[in-house]
């Protein structure tokens, strides 16, 4: 169990190997927005499943073996074996901090930060808080389209057209006040 | 094979069944939070879907796993089988696949709804469960689908466009009415002053929404079973509500079968004996000598102070002051509601009938569909050539409405859930 002395487990304590790297600087950054596809589209659905598995079942649950990887607790964030890994980390090509700029100007547009392509301190913070793993964008082998995760994907119409219905009656002669009580879960 | 059966795009593609089975797996419980709790939230967030959409979803504990449509778990690190693994305590708190499965990272802080710090389990669940079923991250202030975690506000719900999103893959809710009526009461302001007010209730089979016309959706949190609002009438569902509510009368009657209830609001249940000595529940052809039982629906007409009942492809206007049916009745449905646009008419077993005090007129439910009867003043003043009592399609141009296009999100749940 997670170490904790107070009743209320709040100094639940959490081995650092268990923290999540932060992200600090270009490098964790790029893994970041290579991670949920503002670099490249990530194919997600091909990432479900470790092929030595197979599809998963608990009667198949990986054997003993596998489940050293529980302990490594390794938080890398390399999701996805990209291909263009390349060693001479500093040389950067132009081509590659170009993309490196314009994945961290769509990021800080989706999220509602000032498009600087600056990888500067609202963008870290926003980097760090949590999120769901699934990736922003990602292809879709049928058509390799990128599916861009906004509401326009889905062809939402904004929902204008509602009256906003008032409980009072429009009939001026009557005596209704219609309020609701109030609405709780 | 499942996670690769044809287009695996957000927003497009969607389950093809309606009810669906999901189950938290054996060797995916969480060390934080009790068994019972982590299927409770979970419980919850199929929930919260269901009452937004015409999906149903269960929890299946029994069945061989392949049979298990949503499988969900925690781990950590390396976790379930699954190639993602998880980051440790911070960022990543969860993943989900199309139509399949989600992954919960225990390293997280994860909480029970509305306990203050750490991770909404319910919101996170919420949110993953929203991809399962299709819907991509969408990028709008109060989306349950923005892929950054929000702090929990107290009472977080699926807002409207988040409705319409997953109405947009799956389609709205549709059903028929056992009755709809408005419920009005008399309460005392902050002042003192007596004020009347109303509520307006869906009710189908055993159980009902509370439809708030203020905000166009139902009570957060319904449908609910009958009994547990309505404490001593049919649990499996009435025939009609019907409200006498005049300068001598304040009466609430529900029918079933042959017989009919009268509720006592103050009490909030139904009368065994009335002031006048009735017991209850009394024969229909007792109270309401000349009306044939059971009714298809009823509803009763502040203007004219009589009681509408329909049966068949009849109705019996009944004089509640006289205490019998009005000269000339029983008459055809279509006779004394004409359709305003030939051939555009229910015909006959209505399913409800309501007056609305939002609209200030009558509507006719059957099936999914609705007609709205002309108004005494309004509809007649613009359109004088219209009849008496007419049934106008909607806005004359079109044939009636569909139910689901005037009142929004009345979902049903699965009966396992309706206890969540």
């Amino acid at each position: 169990e997670k170490l904790f002395h107070s009743r209320d487990h709040s100094d639940l304590q959490i081995p650092s190997s268990h923290q999540a790297e932060l992200i600090t600087d270009k490098d964790t950054a790029e893994l970041f927005l290579s991670r949920y596809g503002f670099i490249r589209p990530v194919n997600w659905e091909e990432l479900q499943f470790d092929e030595s598995t197979g599809i998963f079942n608990d009667e198949d649950f990986p054997g003993e073996e596998d489940l050293s990887g529980i302990q490594e607790g390794d938080s890398s964030l390399s999701r996805v074996d990209t291909d263009d890994d390349d060693d001479d980390e500093d040389s950067p090509n132009p081509t590659e901090s170009q993309a490196f700029i314009s994945a961290l100007r769509e990021f800080q547009k989706v999220s509602g930060l000032s498009v600087t392509g600056l990888f500067d301190d609202a963008t870290k913070a926003a980097m760090n808080k949590p999120r769901c793993g699934v990736p922003d964008k990602e292809t879709d082998d049928a058509t390799d389209e990128v599916h861009n995760s906004t509401s326009s994907a889905l062809g939402i119409n904004t929902a204008t057209s509602l009256t906003n219905n008032t409980d009072t009656s429009e009939d001026s002669n009557s005596t209704f006040s219609g309020v609701l009580n109030g609405s709780r879960r | 094979q499942k996670r690769h059966v044809g287009r695996r795009s957000w927003g497009n593609m969607a389950f093809s069944k309606m009810v669906l089975k999901w189950r938290l797996i054996g060797e995916g419980y969480s060390s934080q939070l009790t068994i019972q709790d982590q299927r409770h939230i979970i419980s919850l967030a199929f929930r919260m879907w269901s009452e937004v959409s015409p999906l149903d979803f269960v929890e299946d504990t029994f069945s061989p796993l392949e049979f298990v449509d949503i499988k969900l778990g925690f781990g950590t690190g390396r976790h379930l089988g699954c190639n993602q693994k998880f980051d440790g305590t911070g960022q990543e708190f969860a993943h989900a696949w199309f139509l399949g499965d989600v992954h919960f990272d225990d390293d997280e802080h994860f909480t029970a709804p509305n306990t203050g710090s750490g991770i909404s389990l319910l919101k996170v669940a919420v949110h993953e469960i929203g991809h399962v079923l299709g819907l991509p991250h969408i990028y709008r202030t109060g989306s349950i689908m923005q892929p950054s975690y929000l702090p929990q506000e107290s009472g977080f719900e699926i807002n409207w466009m988040d409705r319409k999103a997953i109405q947009h893959l799956y389609g709205d809710c549709k059903g028929q009415f056992n009755t709809v009526f408005d419920w009005i009461r008399k309460e005392r302001s902050q002042y003192g002053e007596v004020v009347i007010r109303f509520n307006t209730y869906f009710m189908r089979d055993g159980w009902y929404w509370l439809y708030e016309n203020r905000t166009n959706r139902t009570r957060y949190g319904d449908p609910v079973a009958l009994q547990v609002g309505w404490h001593g009438i049919p649990t499996d569902g009435v025939d009609a509500c019907v409200h006498v509510w005049n300068r001598n009368t304040d009466a609430v009657y529900f029918f079933k079968g042959t017989q009919y209830w009268r509720y006592d609001d103050d009490n909030d249940q139904v009368l065994t004996v009335d002031p006048e000595g009735h017991l209850y529940p009394r024969l229909i052809s007792e109270g309401f000598p000349g009306v044939p039982s059971p009714i298809d629906t009823a509803f009763y007409d502040r203007r004219d102070y009589h009681i509408y009942f329909f049966k068949g492809t009849y109705v019996y206007v009944f004089d509640v002051a006289a205490n019998s049916l009005a000269p000339g009745f029983p008459r055809k449905i279509t006779a004394v509601f004409p359709a305003v646009t030939s051939g555009d008419h229910p015909g006959g077993n209505i399913d409800a009938a309501y007056f609305s005090y939002t609209h200030n007129a009558v509507f006719l439910f059957k099936d999914t569909q609705f007609w709205r009867v002309v108004g005494r003043s309004r509809d007649r003043w613009r359109r004088p050539s219209l009849p008496r009592n007419g049934l106008l399609p909607r806005n004359g141009l079109l044939p009636h409405r569909k139910v689901e296009e005037q009142w929004f999100d009345i979902c049903n749940v699965h009966s396992s859930a309706l206890k969540v």
